[in-house]
């Protein structure tokens, strides 16, 4: 569940709250804990010029410049996760066994523009 | 949710959605575990996922096995075999490639057998491998062989030297635990508490998971 962005959202690449609640996929029978957590996502531009705060590659500069230069030709670098971590869940098996399990990738950290 | 949840289940590592029918009690030892994961920062950042610092072994999965086995006859002369039972655990939620890096078995007493044994007794035990049917491999030395004056409520046995060779994915594993009783000069004084003192036995193991493996050998 993610929140209606606030009003004056800011429109480049960072994470965005996002609470993925077990719950509501209805795996709450099964997953131990925890009972959700912050997975969050990447959502904003990769305007030109690339702020240097923006995690972006020399490549993604160039790529911003030429859309600037032809915007129909060439999209704007994506804003992807480049730092993530894991969590892990307890849950029980399809035999009822008892599992503690660590995931990796689970949880955005950080965002930059590729 | 339908293809969704599938794929997203696959990618948790499991072929179907649990539908737990009679979920036990969550072993102490993996609540730790899962709150000293969200607990503690590490000074170098995040908790390591592909190693459980609780055994320091490499691992990202941890399980607990109830243990399915019956009773067996003593089959030897009374008072000298307190106690035989076949340990049978169901291993077929291991998935092919998880590699088994620690193996521990927990056996549980109740309360009143601290008694057990009597002054002057000691208690052998033994833990064999045994077939599905509960009979001990013939001629099989024991995969542990331990003695001790005083019970407590909770034994642990490190498996995994003995494991990791035999528990392939997708088996079951059969073990016969046999308590004796001796006393000094071998003559065994009164009877020895037999099933009644036992409570429960688990076993715990720790695997790596595919993913986990790649990624350390990448590194």
């Amino acid at each position: 569940s993610a929140p209606s962005p606030p009003l004056t959202p800011s429109p480049l690449c960072k994470p965005r709250r996002l609470y993925i609640s077990f719950s509501d996929v209805g795996w709450e029978n099964w997953i131990i804990a925890p009972q959700g957590y912050l997975a969050n996502y990447c959502g904003g531009e990769c305007p030109f010029p690339l702020a240097a705060e923006l995690n972006s590659t020399n490549h993604a500069v160039l790529q911003t410049m030429v859309h600037s230069l032809d915007p129909q030709g060439t999209p704007q670098p994506c804003c992807v996760p480049v730092r993530l971590s894991p969590i892990s869940i307890l849950y029980y098996d399809n035999s009822d066994n008892v599992v503690l399990r660590h995931y990796e990738d689970m949880v955005v950290d950080e965002c930059g523009c590729r | 949710l339908g293809p969704q949840e599938s794929a997203l289940l696959r990618s948790l590592g499991l072929s179907a959605k649990p539908s737990p029918r009679s979920p036990g009690p969550v072993p102490p030892v993996l609540w730790r575990i899962f709150h000293k994961g969200r607990t503690l920062p590490r000074p170098g950042g995040e908790p390591e996922p592909c190693r459980v610092e609780e055994f320091n072994v490499p691992g990202n999965i941890v399980r607990v096995f109830a243990d399915q086995g019956r009773f067996l006859p003593e089959g030897q002369p009374q008072g000298r075999l307190c106690l035989r039972k076949l340990l049978f655990f169901n291993l077929s939620a291991l998935q092919e490639g998880e590699r088994l890096t620690m193996a521990q078995l927990e056996l549980q007493f109740h309360h009143n057998s601290y008694h057990w044994p009597s002054p002057g007794q000691v208690l052998e035990l033994r833990l064999y491998r045994a077939s599905p049917r509960g009979l001990p491999r013939p001629g099989r030395s024991p995969l542990v062989e331990r003695s001790f004056v005083q019970l407590r409520k909770s034994l642990l046995l490190d498996l995994s030297a003995a494991l990791k060779d035999g528990t392939a994915p997708g088996r079951n594993l059969a073990l016969v635990l046999e308590i004796s009783a001796s006393g000094d000069g071998g003559t065994v004084r009164g009877p020895c508490a037999g099933s009644d003192a036992f409570a429960a036995t688990s076993l715990l193991l720790v695997t790596l998971g595919p993913r986990c493996r790649a990624a350390r050998s990448r590194r």
